[in-house]
């Protein structure tokens, strides 16, 4: 119930001691809870270079030229926020269609911050997820998160 | 009479009172006037009034389409002169042009288009 | 897990990129 500032203030310490990345079976690595988290509790920010949109597409052909997976996250139709070779854990949160976080764009003094936040008790153990929301796109991506009601492709 | 637009131009931009000048900081985006040409030659003319170090300038002549949170130049729709080395840019492809322009230089703009 | 990307740089939250007079071009002079 506290105000989102105050929230977010502790945030990169509390995340640090909260979560891990770790192997997961849905790809790759993936964040996992190292204690039990409340539901609706902020769980981390998910942190990186912020660019204008405007620099997407040169960075994101460089990174498919050089091979790198690229990691980001857009804030809104002018921010996205990078995270491809500086960011954080919440970089390897993978997508679920039946997921336990959501993500938020919180203004926070001034500052737009994409946070991630419980959608339920998540356990220790248990690995985050959130849905990603991809656009609709003719050439699909298979999803691999293996929920019951799996939408089969991320887009 | 032909201004600066406030409604066709990146927000972070700050237009003058006259709405003649313009301030930028930070990375390079876009302004566009409040009228455009499609046949015949057209002229205009800008003066540097401050270019501290470090900044830099791309002007020149722009279509609708061209990218405002880019410098003109950037793509299809925009043909630039930058301040830096004189350098021209189309496409952002950079091409030697003229010798480098900055504070107190007036600079001019002649586009040719076809009559028809 | 960044120390197997030497490259990576960790952050513990966001920073403001600054782009380059050249960011936009196709070659960096």
């Amino acid at each position: 119930n506290l105000p989102m500032a105050m929230r977010f203030r502790n945030l990169k310490e509390t995340s640090k001691q909260s979560v891990g990345v770790y192997h997961s079976h849905i790809h790759g690595r993936g964040l996992f809870c190292l204690r039990d988290i409340e539901s609706g509790e902020m769980v981390i920010e998910y942190a990186g270079e912020v660019i204008r949109a405007s620099l997407t597409d040169k960075r994101e052909k460089y990174y498919d030229s050089k091979n790198i997976g690229c990691y980001m996250f857009k804030i809104d139709d002018h921010l996205v926020v990078d995270a491809t070779m500086k960011g954080n854990a919440a970089r390897f949160i993978n997508h679920s269609c039946e997921p336990n976080c959501y993500s938020r764009v919180v203004d926070i003094l001034g500052k737009k911050h994409i946070l991630i936040f419980a959608l339920r008790r998540i356990m220790q153990g248990e690995e985050l997820t959130y849905d990603y929301k991809f656009p609709f796109e003719d050439i699909k991506i298979p999803c691999t998160c293996g929920s019951r009601r799996c939408r089969k492709y991320l887009n | 009479t032909v201004l600066l637009a406030l409604h066709d131009r990146a927000p972070q931009l700050r237009v003058s009172e006259d709405r003649l000048a313009v301030t930028g900081e930070k990375g390079y985006c876009m302004v566009r006037a409040t009228h455009c040409v499609s046949r015949g030659t057209w002229y205009w003319e800008a003066t540097i009034e401050e270019m501290p170090e470090g900044s830099a300038t791309r002007i020149g002549w722009g279509q609708e389409y061209a990218n405002l949170q880019a410098p003109l130049g950037y793509d299809k729709f925009g043909y630039s002169w930058r301040s830096r080395k004189g350098t021209r840019f189309h496409e952002s492809r950079g091409k030697h042009f003229s010798s480098s322009y900055g504070e107190g230089d007036t600079l001019g703009f002649l586009i040719t288009l076809p009559d028809s | 897990w960044s120390a197997f990307a030497p490259d990576f740089k960790e952050l513990d939250e966001n920073v403001e990129y600054e782009e380059r007079e050249s960011e936009f071009d196709l070659s960096d002079e």
